[in-house]
């Protein structure tokens, strides 16, 4: 093995820490080098003992690698980037992994300054921790048909979360199984009887000392799943239970609490972004997801010899044949190592393309409020004509996260299989990823339920190029190449 | 000479075009089927993937193509004139290769022809593979992915695949157990102190 991969080495020209730096930077490699060492050090994070663990051990193992990790952060200095770093370094997902990812950001994203004082600030020193609860046991995707119920009391100011049918269970929700004492509720509005659509609520659900759930909260974790296991993924659901006014997440839409009036107070378009921001990462990181892979199994084919090639045995060649050398190889990996490359490349313009579109939101103050007034449930290009770039953005994020986190999974699949017998070993190292990385597939849009919103967009813009009033874009561009070429 | 609209074979930036072309192709033919057939959402939910699928595909080749293949003074200066080389096969590779599993959407655009994707398929790809293989090991490491990120023993940097498979299996928990495999024993397993 260590000659065969040495040869291997010596036979390419190709400059591998430049290329590197390239993909990563310096400074993000050196960043990895400083973090694993820290990892390393920790006997918390070994990883010997877990690729034969069952569900339950895994879930203790995650709370005191979580735990420790969250200490480690402190101590070490980490800012979000490393800290992301050590979590992929580590292997496994932790049971705090919903409050970092989603909990905060929902907190930070959709509340007041007020409410930042008073919920996001222990979030993010841990004193409170949190799951978003919006996935529903009879609704998956689709926000606007849930369930769950907030009522406003206008008698004593508060809203009355609900769980009227058992359909209206909260399910999935990562974090929320065990670990979680706070809970930003995704629930319909209802003020005197009519419905104002689906709202964020944070809701305590467990005792702060006892860590039992409070009353007319029913919450518990799901049971083993494909992947994920060191996840703890939730039920909840509740029993006409009360929250003060001041626990509706009140950034873009409030409730007076003296009058009971619904006002819209802020430019939903910014949420899109948070949405478009979420899919651009699963875009750069679907490459190097599939590279890990790709670096096993490619590593892994250039060392296993077997058979031997039909003409070089004609030639009286001898020895079994390096795997990799066999066309059949080649046309599964190589293709696969050239999308790796692909993908990172398309993720990091898109997070340029990002980044851009939020710069030049803040000085337009895109998402004005006249516009605003009449947008109840539209779609990010028909906010105001200020957000079409926002539009082309999130149709784009959406096209590119289906299409990335499906190479990468079915290529995860295909690294395994190329692997021969020894790919099912889970000391492969793929498997167990494979398993953790597949629900990229589904969360944050299913696969195939966005190639819809990217075909409407296509639609959308077709229709305006015809009739003479697009906007200057890529897209739009390229459809009139087209009809003046056909 | 190509009798299509694009010379994917032989140039990169046709490639990026024909991408582009079937994009827009596969738009209109959309917009027609919506529009003035009045066919339902739910019957061209597929032609609504498929051409998803086609503009992603477009995007990911045009930003892969911006990335290695437009500016190569660029890239060869960041990785050298050898790696820029081989950055610019690895797109050559992944666009034809895309391209030829998806020959039918591109054919009947008259983005290629038939002909076009035989060669494509015969010769370039074919081609490609045979010039990206020396390479492929260099370039996985490049990802500069640890040891113990990875967690594998067939991907170890060091190459000792076998070594370390021998050494997980004969340390791991299920040989720390003592069976009893007689069938009228009561006891099952019990876990045991010391190692294989």
């Amino acid at each position: 093995g260590p000659d065969l991969l040495a040869i291997e080495r010596a036979g390419s020209g190709v400059e591998v820490t430049r290329l590197s730096e390239l993909l990563h930077t310096r400074e993000l490699i050196n960043k990895r080098s400083r973090v694993e060492a820290a990892l390393i050090k920790d006997p918390t994070f070994d990883k010997t003992e877990l690729l034969s663990m069952g569900r339950v051990e895994k879930i203790q193992r995650s709370l005191a690698r979580g735990k420790a990790m969250k200490r480690l952060q402190e101590k070490e200095g980490w800012d979000a980037e490393e800290y992301k770093i050590a979590h992929q370094a580590a292997g496994e997902p932790t049971v705090y992994d919903l409050h970092d990812g989603m909990f905060i950001v929902t907190l930070r994203e959709q509340g007041t300054p007020e409410q930042h004082k008073l919920f996001l600030e222990p979030a993010v020193n841990n004193k409170i921790i949190g799951c978003y609860a919006q996935t529903e046991l009879g609704h998956g995707s689709n926000v606007r048909g849930l369930e769950t119920t907030a009522t406003w009391n206008q008698a004593d100011q508060t809203f009355i979360i609900h769980s009227p049918v058992l359909t209206a269970s909260k399910w999935w929700i990562g974090s929320l199984g065990r670990t979680a004492n706070h809970a930003a509720v995704m629930a319909q509005l209802y003020i005197d009887g009519k419905n104002y659509g689906p709202h964020p609520f944070l809701v305590q659900i467990r005792d702060l000392k006892t860590h039992e759930p409070l009353e007319n909260v029913f919450v518990g974790d799901i049971g083993p799943k494909f992947g994920f296991g060191s996840m703890d993924n939730g039920f909840l659901l509740f029993n006409q239970y009360k929250i003060p006014h001041v626990n509706m997440l009140a950034r873009f839409n409030r409730v007076d609490p003296a009058t009971g009036v619904y006002k819209r107070v802020g430019a939903p378009s910014l949420v899109y972004g948070t949405m478009v921001w979420v899919r651009s990462n699963i875009v750069l990181d679907s490459g190097s997801s599939l590279a890990r892979g790709v670096a096993i199994a490619i590593r892994y084919c250039a060392i296993r010899r077997q058979f031997q090639d039909r003409d070089a045995e004609a030639a009286g060649a001898t020895g079994e044949t390096p795997v990799l050398n066999y066309k059949m190889v080649q046309v599964r990996l190589l293709p696969l190592l050239a999308a790796t490359y692909a993908l990172h490349f398309t993720g990091r313009g898109m997070m340029e393309m990002y980044e851009a579109n939020q710069e030049r939101m803040k000085k337009e103050d895109i998402g004005d409020r006249e516009t605003v007034k009449k947008i109840r449930g539209a779609a990010p290009e028909d906010l105001n004509p200020g957000a079409e770039q926002l539009a082309d953005l999130h149709a784009t994020s959406c096209g590119l996260k289906a299409l990335g986190s499906t190479i990468a999974v079915e290529g995860l699949e295909m690294c395994r299989r190329a692997c021969g017998g020894h790919g099912y070993s889970s000391y492969s190292g793929i498997g167990t990823w494979y398993a953790d990385y597949l629900p990229t597939a589904t969360w944050e849009g299913d696969n195939y339920m966005l190639t819809q919103q990217v075909a409407r967009y296509l639609l959308k813009s077709a229709r305006a190029v015809l009739a003479g009033n697009a906007p200057k874009n890529e897209t739009t561009t390229t459809l009139q190449f087209y009809l003046s070429r056909k | 000479d190509t009798g299509a609209a694009f010379d994917v074979l032989n140039n990169d930036a046709d490639i990026v075009a024909a991408y582009g072309w079937r994009t827009a192709y596969l738009t209109f033919e959309a917009l027609r089927l919506r529009d003035k057939d009045h066919q339902s959402w739910n019957s061209l939910l597929v032609h609504f993937w498929r051409l998803s699928t086609a503009q992603s595909q477009f995007l990911v080749v045009r930003n892969f193509y911006d990335a290695v293949v437009a500016n190569p003074a660029r890239v060869a200066g960041a990785v050298g004139d050898v790696t820029g080389e081989v950055l610019r096969d690895l797109f050559r590779l992944y666009a034809l290769q895309t391209m030829e599993q998806h020959a039918a959407d591109f054919f009947t655009s008259g983005a290629v022809t038939t002909n076009q994707i035989s060669l494509a398929r015969t010769k370039g790809i074919s081609n490609l593979l045979d010039r990206v293989r020396p390479h492929a090991v260099s370039l996985v490491d490049a990802w500069n992915f640890s040891d113990f990120f990875l967690n594998s023993s067939l991907g170890r940097s060091d190459g000792k695949v076998y070594e370390d498979m021998f050494a997980k299996a004969s340390s791991n928990p299920v040989n720390n157990l003592t069976f009893d495999p007689y069938v009228d024993s009561p006891v099952l397993v019990k876990r045991v102190a010391g190692k294989l």
